[in-house]
């Protein structure tokens, strides 16, 4: 359950 | 955010603020492998253009940032400033070796088949084996300064407190990344040989020195 757009983890 | 998350990040700041202050106290990159630290710029690059399109939070910007900067200092402090002091005689790994598989492999297996997308998953993969030319280089010359080591315990704890984030994100949030987690479990796996001598030798006061 991702937004492959948006990585929110550096 | 969880505990190990954020004590995740902080640790692989650490690892790269110990490593640009040491070339920078000692004016010398003797030891430091000069091709892992190219690379790890290029992750950081190829990771980060997200920048530009997605705004996640302040923490996440600044991180970010102050990522990439410190990884462009490191290299210019290597191949510009203390260039005399660089040791490439033992940086030998071929890097090509790595960047071209990594780079087949991020457009066969991606979350997306976008250029963005291609080149975080290029990134990640990258990291995973982005400290092998640092640690052939060790086992090259045999030895590795103490703050080396110590950049080397925060660089490869960072990894291991992510894999556990992904255990509690799992949990709590529902959050899986199949490819994230996979090259952090490579990434942290490359680090065990390294963690074991790290806690048997120079956390006991001892140089590490790999036997002939």
């Amino acid at each position: 359950s991702m937004d492959p757009a948006k990585h929110d983890e550096l | 955010m969880n505990i190990f998350r954020l004590t995740g990040d902080l640790s692989h700041l650490a690892a790269i603020i110990i490593l640009l202050l040491k070339i920078w106290k000692t004016r010398s990159c003797a030891g430091i492998s000069g091709k892992s630290q190219l690379l790890f710029a290029l992750v950081f690059t190829t990771r980060y253009l997200d920048l530009f399109t997605s705004f996640i939070s302040l923490y996440n910007t600044s991180m970010k940032l102050i990522y990439v900067a410190c990884s462009y200092a490191t290299v210019y402090l290597i191949y510009m400033k203390f260039k005399a002091t660089y040791d490439g005689n033992h940086d030998t790994f071929r890097v090509e070796f790595l960047v071209v598989p990594v780079g087949g492999l991020s457009f066969l297996v991606n979350h997306d088949f976008s250029p963005l997308e291609i080149l975080w998953t290029f990134s990640i993969y990258l990291e995973s084996v982005a400290i092998l030319p640092q640690l052939f280089m060790i086992s090259k010359t045999g030895e590795a300064e103490t703050i080396t080591t110590h950049y080397l315990f925060f660089l490869g704890l960072y990894r291991a407190l992510y894999l556990i984030n992904w255990i509690w994100r799992y949990y709590f949030e529902g959050f899986f990344d199949l490819i994230a987690v996979v090259a952090g479990v490579v990434q942290t796996i490359l680090y065990c040989d390294f963690f074991y001598l790290y806690v048997t030798k120079v956390l006991k006061g001892k140089k590490l020195s790999l036997p002939a």
